[in-house]
């Protein structure tokens, strides 16, 4: 799983 | 990005839009916890900090821009505003809110993903948005008339979150790389927790058409 994708919710 | 998270985030943004209302347009802070207030903007800051480096989208970026600015002008007329600082209840506000931030930081130091600066301050950010209502919640309690701007500026928050919570489901369900969310779904979870109470009182205020009042 990439860093960006678990960190798209605000 | 589904209903629950874009109706969640919209509660967010209304709700910080009714707080701003009341402030600018009434030109008091009456009810409001500045603790409470305190402690958001120190989430956002802790969020944050991949604003200009981590793009994901324009809707992300702008959103977080907007909480951003919104935390610290909220901050500003609560702590500057000639007017608006003279109807904070300082009296009324006296949660120790620096052994949140303490018992968030030690939190999030011990249990995390990846242990890097990023990461704990993220974690610790999710840590503390979970808790930093208590101050808010405590003031409500104290105060014998919650006016309909302060009621409904909790009720939006607390949605905000419950919403948030259908959001992780239904991301659970339908991605296939969604499964390592347990820290944020148990902050979570407590949070949306810690309005069951207030919940409970706004809607039945509510639907009785009387005013909102909390038990102390």
């Amino acid at each position: 799983i990439s860093e960006a994708d678990a960190k798209d919710e605000l | 990005m589904n209903i629950f998270r874009f109706a969640g985030d919209m509660m967010h943004l209304l709700s910080v839009v009714v707080l701003l209302l009341k402030i600018h347009k009434m030109k008091s802070c009456a009810g409001i916890s500045l603790k409470t207030q305190e402690l958001y903007a120190l989430v956002f800051i802790c969020r944050y900090l991949d604003i200009f480096t981590g793009f994901i989208s324009l809707y992300n970026t702008i959103m977080k821009i907007v909480f951003l600015a919104s935390a610290f002008s909220i901050l500003w007329y609560m702590r500057s505003h000639k007017v608006v600082r003279q109807t904070y209840d300082k009296d009324q506000d006296t949660f120790r809110h620096y052994f949140l931030i303490l018992a968030c930081m030690v939190l999030a130091l011990l249990v995390h993903h990846k242990f890097t600066f990023r990461e704990v301050m993220w974690t610790f950010s999710i840590y503390l948005e979970a808790v930093a209502i208590l101050p808010q919640l405590v003031m409500l309690q104290r105060t014998r008339n919650i006016d309909n701007l302060t009621g409904n500026y909790v009720f939006f928050l607390g949605t905000y979150r419950g919403l948030y919570m259908l959001n992780w489901v239904y991301r659970y369900l339908t991605e296939v790389h969604y499964h390592h969310r347990w820290l944020t779904w148990i902050s979570g979870f407590i949070q949306t927790a810690l309005y069951a109470d207030f919940f409970y009182y706004y809607v039945k205020s509510w639907r009785n058409n009387e005013k909102l009042q909390l038990p102390a």
